[in-house]
């Protein structure tokens, strides 16, 4: 079969030819006459390898156990009558004509051959597109780096790609490069927004500060004012109050 | 001699009415000042008992644990503010001095595994403020689990 | 009426407010 795929493929790709049949083998097919039809010559061929199977088979089996060579050649030549008179009657139904009618017409698939056109414009358009994204990347890349490097950096190789206006408009860079928002003046605006965000900050860092110490200031306070009330009311305290509590009638 | 008679058992009765007198106004007196003192008494009693109720409430407030003498000679700690979704419910406790002097717990309310253990620490330690808030965390664990 | 309130201003001397004050220096303690 006629594959697309091998047609492309240069000489030194292409496959190797198949290895050579066995001696024996090419024989048989020698043996059989080309004036025959073809599906007879298939016909033939398909008996005698039959034959020339149980040829080779009859020796490996001579030295086996209970082996009776009579009874083998009878089945044998049973089963080569049985195959006879079957490929006959593929023959007749002209099964064996088939196998031959594929090779004579040609392969006109006219679907298959246009999807392999159009294929092969994919192929050829997205390697177009890939070659000017990389081409981007790269001017982008040396506009990162500065001045001074990117003169005599080695790595940055440039291709450059001569495009068809129509082509390079029609690709998907276009809508990307033309949407382009200005971050610069974004930023710029953000700027006032900074600032008031710093000043609120800093009046709440203030505030905080203040209210910290205030509350330190309280619990000093409380404290100290606690201590006095404890000194003033709590001052014979007992030892053991429970137990004198529990002993109380 | 009867008239003479007469006339001095008046005098006499005279002087005892006196004497008498006397004494009723000594003894109202001494009642009318008796009365004041046990009054005082009684009312800075009454004063000192409502102070004395008026921490017993902050504390009991403040620490959600009512201490309570109860029949017996014992003592009830009740605590509240222990469960989260039901604080009013109380947990609680008895404690009584066993014959030796020793503090002896008992009753508790949900039951106590530890309660032995921290009784036996108090024993050993005196510290009762200590013993109580162990017995109050152990409450707390209990309603945690 | 008067030995009635002495006995309660007793009681109270003795048991009551010795009671009331080792409770609160009980709870002072807790």
């Amino acid at each position: 079969r006629q594959s697309w795929r091998r047609a492309s493929m240069k000489e030194i790709n292409r496959r190797r030819s198949l290895p050579p049949f066995h001696q024996g083998m090419t024989e048989l097919s020698r043996s059989i006459s080309v004036d025959l039809a073809e599906s007879k010559r298939l016909g033939a061929l398909l008996l005698s390898s039959f034959q020339f199977s149980v040829q080779k088979l009859e020796p490996f089996l001579k030295d086996a156990q209970d082996f009776s060579l009579e009874s083998f050649k009878a089945k044998a030549s049973f089963l080569s009558q049985e195959l006879e008179h079957f490929i006959g009657s593929l023959e007749k139904d002209g099964i064996l004509q088939k196998c031959f009618e594929d090779s004579k017409e040609k392969a006109l698939d006219l679907n298959l051959e246009a999807s392999v056109a159009e294929m092969k414009e994919y192929i050829t358009k997205f390697s177009l597109e890939r070659q000017t994204w990389d081409q981007l990347l790269l001017w982008y890349q040396k506009e990162a780096l500065p001045e001074e490097t990117s003169r005599g950096s080695v790595e940055t190789k440039i291709t450059e790609v001569k495009m068809e206006p129509t082509s390079y408009l029609r690709s998907s860079q276009n809508e990307v490069l033309y949407t382009k928002p200005d971050y610069q003046k974004i930023l710029q605006n953000q700027n006032k927004v900074f600032d008031c965000m710093e000043l609120v900050i800093d009046e709440l860092q203030g505030s905080m500060k203040q209210l910290h110490t205030f509350m330190d200031e309280s619990t000093q306070c409380l404290q100290k004012v606690s201590v006095q009330l404890e000194k003033r009311s709590m001052q014979q305290l007992d030892t053991s109050p429970a137990r004198k509590l529990l002993r109380l009638h | 001699d009867n008239l003479l008679k007469l006339i001095a058992e008046v005098k006499d009765k005279k002087q005892e009415l006196e004497v008498l007198t006397a004494n009723i106004q000594d003894l109202k007196e001494e009642y009318s000042r008796k009365k004041e003192t046990i009054s005082t008494a009684n009312k800075a009693n009454e004063e000192r008992l409502k102070r004395l109720q008026k921490s017993a409430d902050l504390y009991k407030d403040r620490l959600g644990l009512e201490i309570r003498k109860i029949y017996g000679d014992k003592l009830q700690f009740i605590f509240t503010n222990i469960d989260p979704k039901h604080p009013e419910n109380p947990f609680m406790f008895s404690l009584h001095l066993n014959e030796a002097g020793d503090y002896e717990v008992s009753d508790s309310a949900p039951h106590l595994e530890c309660l032995a253990e921290f009784q036996e620490n108090v024993r050993k330690t005196n510290n009762f403020s200590a013993f109580l808030a162990n017995v109050r965390k152990a409450f707390t664990a209990m309603v945690y689990n | 009426e008067l030995d009635r309130q002495e006995r309660e201003v007793d009681e109270d001397t003795t048991v009551t407010i010795p009671a009331a004050v080792y409770v609160a220096q009980l709870y002072r303690r807790i």
